[in-house]
């Protein structure tokens, strides 16, 4: 237990979603897509130190790996990624002017977690 | 760099969401209020964070994930007899399924006929429509287009407003034999002899249909490998 450091991260360099709104026409998408005109997808980002893996949302892989790079700094830091993803419905027009609507799986991120 | 790695990712990423390229439509289609109803739904229960089964539409009781509205890409046929003995419209509706893909199961499809708004109302039950499946190519006749060997499927004395007809039988037999989509075709006869003060006002009220006539195909499909879960679940 000695041999781990303690970590020295703060607060708002742990894992955490982060907004992202990605409009469509920053991609010129809008020719095409008729709605929406963008959506708030987000993303993780932050630290997963093993201190605070469990608090993080974490997994008790991301719990070992911490662990694992406390004793050995060559094994990679366990991850921020997303734990929970939600679906988009996208309205677009093809090039044989069909007007399609389906829906996305897995486009919003929600939460975060290690 | 930047744009040719902007270029490869966009490709990819519409393979994901079912398109070979880049769509560049010449202008927006009129969205219908079903397909803007069930996509506002679908928004509303996400802000809300509801789950909902994306694989079954619950606005039309049908199962699947995909619709599509394709458009008529028909054409009407046009006689030069005098219209007492001639029909008050002739059209071929044409619809161009190749854009379902063989892995999808199609679960719906709904013709929707727009005739316009109040086109009947001066001239009682004097019109009926019919819907028929055309089964053998095309013939010209005199530089009158025809249809070939018909099947009829559907017909409604005094028709008004919209029309839904379930074609989703004869989607399916499009959709595994493309060689068997020739069209549909719609006639709008007279029934009934009329004297000459009325057929000026037929003459009026066909030409206005022929303006106001909106045809579009509602297809719903439902792709399995994007839909085992929920189908299980179901």
């Amino acid at each position: 237990r000695a041999a781990i450091p303690a970590p020295k991260v703060s607060c708002k360099n742990l894992c955490h979603r982060h907004q992202l709104f990605i409009n469509f026409r920053d991609l010129g998408w809008h020719k095409w897509i008729i709605a929406p005109k963008g959506f708030m997808a987000n993303y993780c980002h932050g630290d997963c130190p093993f201190s605070l893996t469990t608090s993080l949302n974490g997994s008790n892989y991301a719990f070992m790996q911490a662990l694992m790079h406390a004793v050995d700094p060559a094994i990679p830091q366990a991850v921020c990624i997303p734990t929970k993803l939600s679906p988009i419905s996208m309205l677009y027009q093809d090039n044989d002017d069909n007007v399609i609507l389906r829906h996305y799986e897995d486009m919003v991120v929600d939460e975060c977690g290690c | 760099a930047l744009g040719q790695t902007f270029q490869f990712q966009e490709h990819a990423f519409l393979q994901f969401l079912g398109l070979d390229k880049v769509p560049s439509p010449q202008k927006f289609q009129p969205v219908p209020y079903i397909l803007k109803k069930i996509f506002h739904d679908q928004e509303t229960a996400a802000t809300i964070g509801i789950s909902r089964d994306l694989c079954y539409v619950k606005e039309l009781g049908v199962q699947g994930n995909i619709l599509r509205l394709l458009p008529d890409q028909g054409f009407f046929l046009y006689s030069k007899n005098l219209p007492q003995a001639s029909p008050c419209l002739q059209k071929l509706l044409y619809f161009n399924l190749s854009a379902v893909k063989d892995e999808e199961r199609l679960t719906m499809a709904q013709l929707g006929l727009d005739l316009g708004p109040n086109t009947y109302y001066h001239l009682g039950p004097d019109l009926e429509l019919v819907l028929s499946l055309v089964q053998e190519p095309h013939v010209w006749d005199r530089s009158i287009p025809k249809p070939g060997k018909m099947f009829v499927l559907q017909s409604v004395p005094w028709p008004q407003g919209v029309l839904h007809f379930n074609l989703l039988e004869v989607a399916k037999d499009w959709s595994n034999n493309p060689q068997k989509n020739l069209g549909l075709f719609l006639e709008i006869l007279v029934k009934g002899q009329r004297d000459s003060g009325v057929n000026f006002q037929l003459e009026d009220t066909c030409a206005r249909l022929r303006c106001s006539l909106h045809a579009s195909l509602l297809v719903v499909t439902l792709n399995p490998k994007q839909c085992h879960s929920s189908s299980r679940k179901r």
